[in-house]
């Protein structure tokens, strides 16, 4: 047995011309979850309670795309999907098309251990979430004023942006994201633009 | 996307994936981040989060693949991070996070960065975002 291990991440694919203070501020809200999760492991938490713990503290922070600060569908809303695995037993537990519930995290996790399902989405999710008593709040509060730019970008680039900020402030910034040859199962991007 | 694995003192391992899926996405889109085996995988060898271009990760199975890799053909947690991220992405950018059952921790990428952070019980700890 060699010990406890935390790994957290907030994304791939970063904007090589994210500005530093940007920088600063995820790798503060990285080292800030890290730091939560190795005193609960220093308190003998078990793996996935400390898991839970550590993204629901992403999920919270609108600095990554999850939660509160969630990337935006092409209506402007947010739809958001999670899941949770304890490796004890491969027990699972996935929720899609999340609209209400705070943290998407801890709606998973009761997939898992309160129903005799791994994966709930949509209004079946939502409805489970009712019946479970999780906190709730409206749509808007996952609306952040940056992803609302970030959204107008993407739909002036008819293009579908990845994980990564792209701060509206110095649109020139983002040029670097439109030019990329990026694809997507082999096809550029630009191929999924909504009708 | 953001995610988050652990194995704690007594060797058991876990997984979580969250996310708001891709900017201006088609409303009803399913990505990689809640299905099992895809973004997110954990068993009693390894645990293990994914992000980035859900299409393709969904393609690799890439979680599921770390696990089997270090299952099936006896890779240690970084040669298998770094098989399935150089042989399973095809044209897909993307990146994971992994632990084992014995304390490891590792993490790749295939693209312009990722945000990560990790730390062992012996004390050490990293942050970063670039390669």
């Amino acid at each position: 047995m060699g010990g406890w291990a935390i790994a957290v991440h907030g994304g791939a694919g970063v904007d090589p011309n994210l500005p530093v203070e940007r920088q600063e501020e995820a790798k503060q809200l990285l080292t800030r979850c890290l730091n939560i999760g190795i005193s609960a492991l220093r308190s003998s938490l078990p793996a996935i309670d400390v898991v839970e713990l550590v993204v629901r503290e992403l999920e919270s922070d609108p600095v990554f795309n999850s939660g509160r600060g969630s990337a935006l569908t092409e209506k402007g809303t947010v739809e958001m999907e999670a899941s949770i695995m304890d490796g004890a037993g491969r027990r699972c537990g996935a929720v899609s098309g999340i609209t209400t519930v705070k943290n998407p995290i801890s709606l998973a996790r009761l997939v898992m251990d309160k129903s005799p399902h791994s994966y709930l989405a949509f209004s079946g999710a939502e409805d489970f979430a009712r019946q479970q008593g999780v906190e709730t709040v409206d749509n808007d509060y996952f609306i952040t004023e940056d992803n609302i730019g970030m959204l107008k970008l993407a739909k002036e680039a008819k293009t579908i942006l990845f994980d990564y900020r792209i701060p509206p402030v110095g649109l020139d910034t983002c040029s670097s994201a439109v030019d990329s040859p990026l694809q997507m199962n082999g096809l550029p991007l630009t191929v999924y633009a909504p009708e | 996307t953001v995610g988050c694995v652990v194995v704690d003192a007594q060797g058991r391992c876990a997984a979580a994936t969250s996310t708001g899926g891709l900017m201006n996405k088609m409303s009803g889109r399913i990505g990689d981040s809640p299905l099992i085996g895809a973004g997110t995988y954990a068993c009693s060898l390894c645990g293990v989060s994914c992000t980035g271009e859900g299409e393709a990760i969904i393609r690799g199975t890439l979680a599921r693949d770390v696990a089997a890799v270090m299952e099936y053909k006896g890779l240690g947690l970084q040669e298998a991070v770094d098989y399935v991220v150089k042989e399973r992405l095809d044209q897909g950018k993307a990146g994971l996070i992994a632990v084992s059952k014995n304390g490891e921790v590792a993490y790749g990428f295939n693209c312009v960065g990722m945000f990560r952070g990790c730390a062992t019980e012996d004390g050490f700890m990293e942050v970063g975002i670039w390669e």
